[in-house]
Formats: C-alpha cells, sequence, structure tokens
C-alpha cells in the first residue's frame, strides 16, 4: 500500500507527519519511506546523512541508478530512498520532456520492488509540480495535512481542486484517506475556529483527531528520530497511530 | 527599491513578513506588494477578493497583460500586483521556453512603472524556481526568513549556495539585507539553540531580532490586515520596524 503525504502549502508538517508514520509502520511492517522533496528534509528527519556518492530519488527518476542501489537503511528499521538539492535538477529534466510518460517516472521506478514491502510513504514538496503529480500517480492513498490556520484552509479548496483532475486524468485508484490538522493548539479560539470551517467546508473527507502542537516534534527532527522513539507522551504519538489504523484496517 | 522575502523552506512565514514590511513602507511611502505564489497567499492576506476576470502576476509575466491593468488597490495604502492559481501556468510556460530571457520577464515587464514606487516587495513561493528565480534578477535586496527550527535552519545551507550562483549569473546587485528569525519561542531551548547555531554558522549575513510567535500573526492572516493594524502590541511589530528601519537607512 502506497500512500503520500501532501499539501502545496508550505510548513504544515508533511515531513513531521511522513516521518511519524513511516517510523510506526515499521514497527510491525516493511516499511519504505521516500523522500522527493529537494530540501531533503525526510532523509535529514530520520538521521540519514547522505555520502558523497550516494544515488538519490533524483537519479531512480530519471533512470540513472535502478532503486536498490539508492535504498538506504535507516535506525528505525524503515528504508529509504534519499533525497536532496539534485531533486531539482530531476523536475527540470522531467518538464522538457513533453511526453506524458514524465509523469509516470516513480511508477515505473517502484514497480518492479513493491513486492518488498507492505508500506510506502511518499513525502512531497511544497507544491503541485511534476515531482508531486509522479507521486500521485503511483500511489492508492493520500493523506493531507493541514495546519490550523487561514492559510492552509485557504490551501485546501485548491488542492482538492487537483484531486478531481488527478482522478479523472493521472490516477483513478487514488482516494483520499483523510485530513490530518496539526500543530492545533486547542485552547485557541483560532484553532477551534478552523476546525470548525474544516468539518464544514470539506464534510465528504474524513477529518483525523489533530495532532496537538508541541516542541516535541522539532526536537524530534533535530535528532533525526520518529516521535515515538523520541518521546513516551502517548498524547502526540496518538493521532499518527489514529493514521497507522486507519491504513492497516484498510489493507487491500 | 526592490525587496525579495524567499526561502525554498515552507512555512516560514515570508508571506506574513512580506505583509508586515509592506503596511509598515505604506505608512510613509509609495509601495507595491507583488504576490509570486500560486496559493495568493499574500493577496488573500491584504484583505483583496480577485474578480473573475482580474489579470494577475502570471498575466504580466507572459506579457498577457500590462501591469498598470493588474494592479489593485488595498486598505493599506499598498498596492499590489495579485497572484493565484495560474502562477502554476507561468511557470510551466516559462520553462518551455529555453532561452535566458525567461528569467527577465518580470524585471521587463516591471521597468517601465518603477519609478511610481519607492519600494517594491515580492513574496515568493517555497521553491528555487523560475518565478523566484525571476524575482531574484529584479530585486536590489534579498530578505530571508527563518523559522526557529531545525529543518529551517538546513534550508538557509542551501539558499546561500544559490545566492552566490544567482550574484554570478543573474544579477551581480543582489545583496542579502539579511535573516529573520520568526516565531521564536525565546523561553525554550529550542530556540535559543538555532539562535546560537544562526550567528555562528551566518557569521558574515545581518541577523535580525527575532519575531517573537504569536497568534495575533494567523488571525491577522485571516483578517486580511497588517500586523500593526491588527495589534497595538509593540513587541510584535517591532522586528518588523527595525527591518524598514534598515531599509530606509540604505535607500540608494
Ligand atoms: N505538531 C507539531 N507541533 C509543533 N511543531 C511541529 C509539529 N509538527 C511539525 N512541527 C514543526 O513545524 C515545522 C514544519 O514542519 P515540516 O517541516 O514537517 O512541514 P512540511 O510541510 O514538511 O514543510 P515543507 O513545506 O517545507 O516541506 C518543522 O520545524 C517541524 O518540526
Ligand atoms: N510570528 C509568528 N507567530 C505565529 N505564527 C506565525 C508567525 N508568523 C507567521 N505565522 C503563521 O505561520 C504560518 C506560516 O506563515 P506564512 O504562510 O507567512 O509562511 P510562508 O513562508 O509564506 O509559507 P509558504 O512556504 O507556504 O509560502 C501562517 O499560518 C502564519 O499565520
Ligand atoms: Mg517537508
Ligand atoms: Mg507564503
Amino acid at each position: 500500500m502506497i500512500i503520500a503525504i501532501a499539501n502545496q502549502k508550505g510548513g504544515v508538517a508533511k515531513t513531521t507527519s511522513a516521518i511519524a508514520l513511516a517510523g510506526l509502520l515499521a514497527e510491525e511492517a516493511t516499511c519504505l519511506a521516500i523522500d522527493l522533496d529537494a530540501q531533503g528534509n525526510l532523509t535529514t528527519g530520520l538521521g540519514v546523512e547522505l555520502k558523497p556518492e550516494q544515488p538519490t530519488a533524483c537519479d531512480v527518476m530519471l533512470g540513472d541508478a535502478p532503486l536498490p542501489k539508492a535504498i538506504t537503511s535507516t535506525n528505525w528499521n524503515v528504508d529509504l530512498l534519499p533525497g536532496d538539492f539534485s531533486l531539482t535538477r530531476a523536475e527540470e529534466a522531467l518538464l522538457k520532456q513533453a511526453n506524458p510518460e514524465r509523469l509516470y517516472r516513480l511508477k515505473q521506478a517502484l514497480k518492479p520492488h513493491l513486492k518488498q514491502y507492505e508500506y510506502v510513504v511518499i513525502d512531497c514538496p511544497p507544491r503541485l509540480g511534476l515531482l508531486t503529480l509522479n507521486a500521485f500517480a503511483t500511489v492508492d492513498w493520500l493523506l493531507i495535512p493541514v495546519q490550523c490556520q487561514f492559510f492552509a484552509l485557504k490551501g485546501l479548496q485548491n488542492m482538492t481542486k487537483t484531486i478531481d483532475t488527478v482522478q479523472q486524468r493521472l490516477n483513478p485508484q487514488l482516494r483520499v484517506l483523510g485530513v490530518l490538522p496539526t500543530m492545533a493548539e486547542m485552547n485557541t479560539t483560532l484553532t477551534q475556529d478552523i476546525m470548525k470551517q474544516l468539518r464544514s467546508q470539506f464534510d465528504d473527507l474524513h477529518i483525523f483527531d489533530p495532532v496537538p502542537k508541541s516542541v516535541r516534534f522539532p526536537e524530534s527532527n533535530m535528532a533525526g528520530k520518529p516521535i515515538h522513539h523520541h518521546t513516551r507522551e502517548w498524547r502526540l504519538v496518538q493521532p499518527y497511530h489514529n493514521v497507522v489504523r486507519k491504513i492497516t484496517l484498510l489493507e487491500p
């Protein structure tokens, strides 16, 4: 089962969510995490330092390296297809190829190796460009993290328009796993307002229980650890555990 | 004087900073704000709702509308070149043109009208793509907001590499106004750690006093107001006032 974590709004906890979910899924199953963002935050957030000659997601998408050569292990039983600054090059190279096949590069590269992994989690860059569309063409499910703030809520409207087009033209199997409110401060009226608007404007989408705002998350990023390895506080892990439970129940 | 607000890391307060600065600059001078992000957050954050036929930054960059036709006024004495989802189309259209002139589209479009404005503030998308490079080719100064967190700090290293290349190949006049730490929680060790690392790793850049984290900022975004119109709390406005003071002192 392949899941993309995407939202073109920046800083909504896409990467933090991808790390948390891959870490939890890897407790009971085989899991591959894929970093499609040129910032390489999923890679550093899982505690991986790239060696100079290490092939990355860019090489795999451009066909310069087979997937098994680029995959690296982490300390958390999660395999990783790392990403770095070279992904900026991948997007430009793909854009120059005018043919529609450029949207299926990731899918083609993954296909022969999927049997090895029960779960694949893909972290997307903050933009609905070719790399994210490659992810949308590849996955079964899409999780949309949304910060409990005005700009992030507004971005969700654009996102749902794009998903409709993707389902019609690119990947009819793509379904939305749900919207995950993040960095929620339930004691502020702003968060309460936004949660209310989310539930009313997007009543056709599943809205997960929010992830509380806590400094433990940035700390865990800095430490290169999934959240449940960094803290015992169940209230911080539980929202991600809820997502995993839904994923495991859906398993075809 | 033209200033770009950029950082490929998402959610670091680029847009919130652009709104705050444009709002303050407009108190004593003529100011144009430009929204180069397909999310259109600068546009909604200044309280502007686009009318259906309204030309945007996309039309101006592709030469489909002259700048004066696309400019709209706001309630804050700031003129705005609005942005919306069509900017995704602009980036793809520019990428298809292989010639280097595609990096100077914004500069060409602005040139005849610059005399009207003492200050121009450009909000960039969370990516170092063609739209942001167009901004870099156009501006005198670059302000880099950085959230006081690990991922944002890591992103700054890539950013400075890009700036070197831009200064050599695209715009030798481009200078860095400084780094603006945002959403700072000075009572947490994480923020203190990050501030220490910023000052030691980037000792050649000017590091402004940090903007405190406060729910007043997301509230002001939702209200479509610059921060100093939304709150009287000087501790929230002062860091932006410091940036404006540096800008006005630099005025050629
Ligand atoms: N629940 C949370 N509470 C507090 N901080 C959080 C939480 N989740 C994530 N963060 C922090 O917020 C920042 C943004 O999160 P993250 O980088 O994961 O977002 P993103 O959507 O992947 O950003 P980008 O758009 O740049 O890819 C990070 O510094 C992260 O540590
Ligand atoms: N000082 C602050 N304190 C608290 N929240 C803030 C502060 N500055 C900005 N924010 C909030 O953080 C979120 C991210 O800010 P903003 O959207 O301005 O960042 P951005 O860098 O423009 O994001 P993107 O990468 O998507 O363009 C917004 O919801 C904003 O309201
Ligand atoms: Mg990310
Ligand atoms: Mg923005």
